[in-house]
C-alpha cells in the first residue's frame, strides 16, 4: 500500500458515499445514469470474485464488501426506491455497445486466459468506459447539480491518483501491470474536459452547464 | 515486468 492508492481508494469511497447521500437527502436520482450504475455494479461483480477465495488483508476484504454492497444499494434506489425520478429519457446510452466489444477485447488481450483472469481483465476495461453513459447525460441534460459534480471529481480523481500509483510501485516495488495501466489512462483521460469544467466553474461557485 | 498473481489492488 502507498499514499497514491490510499488517498485513491479513499477518493473512489468518498465519491460513492457523496452519490448515496445525494440520493438519500434529495430523495431524487435526477441527473444520475442509472446506466452507468449499472455497469459499475457488474465491475464491481467481475472484479471481487475473489472476494471469498483469495485474503489479502482486512482493508481490501471490508472495501470490496463495501463497493459491492454500495453499488447493488445504490441500483436498489434507482430502479425502485427513487424510480420515479429516475431520467431515463436523458440516460440513453446503448451499454450492449461498450459491454460486448470490452468482453471480446478481455478474451483477447489478458495475462493469463483463465476464468477469473478474464473476468478481471473485463472489469478493468469496462471500468475505464464506465462513466460514458453519466457524461453522455450530462450533456444531454446540459447541466449537472453541483454534488453530481463532486461526486464525478471524486471518482475521476481516483483512478487519476492509481496512475501515480502505478508510477510508485514501477519504481519501488518493480510491479507493473501494462492492462491495468492502460485502462486507467484511458479511464483518467475520458474525466479531462469534465475536470476542467470542475476546476473552471464548480470551484468559482458556478454550476456546470455544457453547450447543450 | 513482474505480473503480480496475487490482486492486491481493488
Amino acid at each position: 500500500m502507498n499514499i497514491f492508492r490510499l488517498i485513491g481508494d479513499m477518493s473512489h469511497l468518498l465519491a460513492i458515499i457523496i452519490l448515496l447521500i445525494k440520493m438519500w437527502k434529495t430523495r431524487s436520482v435526477a441527473g444520475i445514469s442509472g446506466k452507468s450504475q449499472i455497469l459499475f455494479a457488474l465491475v464491481f461483480t467481475t472484479r471481487y470474485l475473489d472476494l471469498f477465495t483469495s485474503f489479502v488483508s482486512i482493508y481490501n476484504t471490508c472495501m470490496k464488501v463495501f463497493f459491492i454492497t454500495a453499488s447493488y444499494f445504490t441500483l436498489f434506489l434507482m430502479y425502485h426506491k427513487f424510480k420515479a425520478t429516475y431520467d431515463s429519457n436523458h440516460d440513453t446510452f446503448r451499454i450492449e455497445f461498450l459491454v460486448v466489444p470490452v468482453g471480446g477485447l478481455a478474451f483477447l488481450v489478458n495475462h493469463e486466459f483463465a476464468p477469473l483472469e478474464i473476468l478481471w481483465t473485463f472489469s478493468i476495461y469496462l471500468e475505464s468506459v464506465a462513466i460514458l453513459p453519466q457524461l453522455f447525460m450530462v450533456s444531454k441534460t446540459g447541466e449537472a447539480e453541483t454534488i453530481t459534480s463532486h461526486y464525478l471529481f471524486a471518482l475521476g480523481s481516483y483512478r487519476a491518483l492509481y496512475l501515480l500509483n502505478w508510477i510508485y510501485r514501477y519504481y519501488f516495488e518493480g510491479f507493473f501491470d501494462l492492462i491495468a495501466v492502460v485502462a486507467g489512462v484511458v479511464q483518467t483521460i475520458l474525466y479531462c474536459d469534465f475536470f476542467y469544467l470542475y476546476i473552471t466553474k464548480v470551484l468559482k461557485g458556478k454550476k456546470i452547464s455544457l453547450p447543450a | 515486468f513482474d505480473f503480480l498473481k496475487e490482486k492486491d489492488e481493488l
